[in-house]
């Protein structure tokens, strides 16, 4: 299966060990 | 006693593996010497490490570029993925690189990692910027100029996420032509 990510899932990601 | 349950954090695989190059435009060099692999990433852990750590295109020397490739495919109409294929180009003035520029590179740099042009996402190779005084520039680069179809959804796809107005239009010309342009400029083989 194709692993594709839209925007926002992507974008959610960008600081998410600074918030961890 | 207390059980603690500690949960590994599993990094979200990309459908590939990416290149990050960098050229910066040293005259005394010949230009291959000027381009540099940085690193790789296949997750969007690591591709956001990496873009957080990395200077935003905005605030880079002019002469310099970015391009992010899949993996095994050099950022140069030479290799072999990219001798067939040409590129979608957006060209920015002056004023946009405070406004506009790096929200357009992230954008661009979002479809490539998310495979956001569905089954035609093979025919991506990568993309590049381009930071020059005379006005920056954007492409994503595809590997067959006579895929049609394809070259046209990725077109279409693109100027969406770019949030390009409809009366904008943004040309495809192949590396060939490109490369054997005189002064006039270069025929689009395409537009959307």
């Amino acid at each position: 299966d194709k692993k594709k990510y839209d925007r926002e899932f992507l974008l959610g990601f960008q600081f998410i060990f600074a918030s961890m | 006693k207390e059980i603690l349950i500690v949960q590994p954090y599993m990094k979200h695989p990309l459908q590939n593996r990416w290149t990050l190059w960098f050229y910066k435009n040293d005259k005394n060099k010949p230009w291959q010497a000027n381009l540099r692999l940085v690193t790789k990433f296949d997750t969007v852990e690591d591709f956001w490490a990496l873009y957080n750590h990395i200077q935003l295109a905005s605030r880079l020397m002019s002469g310099c570029d970015y391009a992010v490739f899949k993996d095994g495919i050099e950022p140069m109409w030479e290799d072999n993925r990219n001798k067939c294929g040409g590129r979608w180009l957006i060209t920015l003035s002056k004023q946009q690189r405070m406004l506009e520029l790096d929200q357009y590179w992230l954008e661009t740099l979002l479809c490539l990692i998310g495979e956001a042009f569905d089954d035609y996402s093979n025919d991506i190779c990568g993309a590049v910027i381009n930071v020059r005084a005379k006005g920056d520039k954007i492409a994503i680069w595809t590997c067959d100029t006579e895929n049609e179809e394809a070259v046209l959804h990725i077109g279409k796809t693109y100027k969406e996420r770019l949030g390009l107005p409809m009366k904008v239009v943004i040309g495809y010309q192949a590396h060939a032509d490109t490369a054997t342009k005189s002064g006039l400029g270069v025929k689009n083989k395409f537009v959307v």
